[in-house]
């Protein structure tokens, strides 16, 4: 019975583990989405407008956006060869990564909150390999993966 | 032994995670709301 | 009998949970390899840009500072404290060790 005890722990800590791994897979497919779909989408407006956009009108990747209210005053300070920054801010601010700026463009079918229409479904699987299309599905329903597969006869 | 006390979030370009930028942005919002 | 069945369960449902954990560590390797090479790829590389209006949608109204920083940059945030004037005070700081940091602002009137 001790023994049983045990194993349960270890079992609950290992399905923990999986969770948790999951998760980062999961995130790193939701990265590799939004990067390629973004890549197709450019690729597509520079052949319908036939050229480029100006260099001053966009921002390469990777980059990372400070983003705060428009009444905030912030103050710059910046070391003669641009290798050291100091901002001041006298109201709140929020800093995302670029990846986060892409699934708020929608670049990432709107997987990360489980919304996602079949066709972008389909869209989404072909840019990841295909061992890994299963993880695509569950998060296209937001289904957990506890309900299903291994654990589902076990439980 | 004792710990250094924490007085600021790092993050690293190239580095760190995105959860690294979602706890300076708790951080913030819980000084904000205090 | 219960107890010895329950244990022989636990054990087998131990074994999948191993073989599912290191598919998973070995699924996770081969995709940041993936994501490494589709990001340094010259043609991918060349089309891996945003535009402002696509960065102002998503912050509708707010002042936007576009930082673009050599790997390795440190960005450092105090945990926000009172200043003399009773007024929060809140910072960012920047460091680099091998190139120039380059920051835009963007969205402000």
């Amino acid at each position: 019975a001790q023994e049983c005890q045990n194993l349960e722990m270890e079992k609950q800590r290992r399905m923990e583990r999986i969770k948790q791994k999951r998760a980062q897979l999961q995130e790193l497919l939701l990265q590799q989405i939004a990067f390629k779909n973004l890549v197709q989408r450019n690729q597509q407006n520079e052949q319908q407008n036939q050229g480029a956009p100006a260099l001053n009108s966009t921002i390469k990747l990777p980059f990372i956006i400070v983003n705060t209210s428009k009444r905030t005053v912030i103050d710059c300070s910046i070391s003669s060869d641009k290798f050291e920054y100091l901002f001041n801010f006298d109201n709140a601010f929020e800093i995302h990564d670029d990846i986060e700026v892409l699934k708020r463009m929608g670049m990432s079918f709107g997987l990360e909150s489980g919304k996602c229409s079949p066709e972008d479904l389909r869209l989404a699987k072909s840019l990841v390999p295909k061992a890994l299309e299963g993880y695509i599905t569950d998060m296209s329903t937001g289904s957990s993966w506890v309900n299903q597969g291994l654990l589902c006869n076990s439980a | 032994s004792c710990l250094t006390p924490r007085t600021a979030l790092l993050y690293k370009f190239n580095g760190s995670p995105s959860k690294s930028l979602k706890d300076i942005n708790n951080m913030i919002k819980q000084g904000d709301q205090r | 009998k219960e107890v010895i069945e329950k244990l022989r369960h636990l054990k087998a449902e131990i074994e999948e949970l191993e073989l599912k954990e290191k598919e998973l560590d070995q699924q996770k390797l081969w995709l940041q390899q993936s994501i490494k090479n589709v990001m340094d790829d010259s043609v991918n590389n060349r089309f891996s840009y945003v535009s402002h209006e696509d960065i102002c949608s998503c912050f509708k109204g707010d002042t936007l500072l576009a930082i673009q920083a050599p790997s390795g940059t440190q960005l450092e945030v105090p945990i926000p404290e009172l200043g003399q004037n009773g007024q929060k005070k809140y910072q960012i700081t920047l460091r680099s060790r091998s190139g120039p940091i380059h920051v835009l602002l963007i969205n402000k009137d």
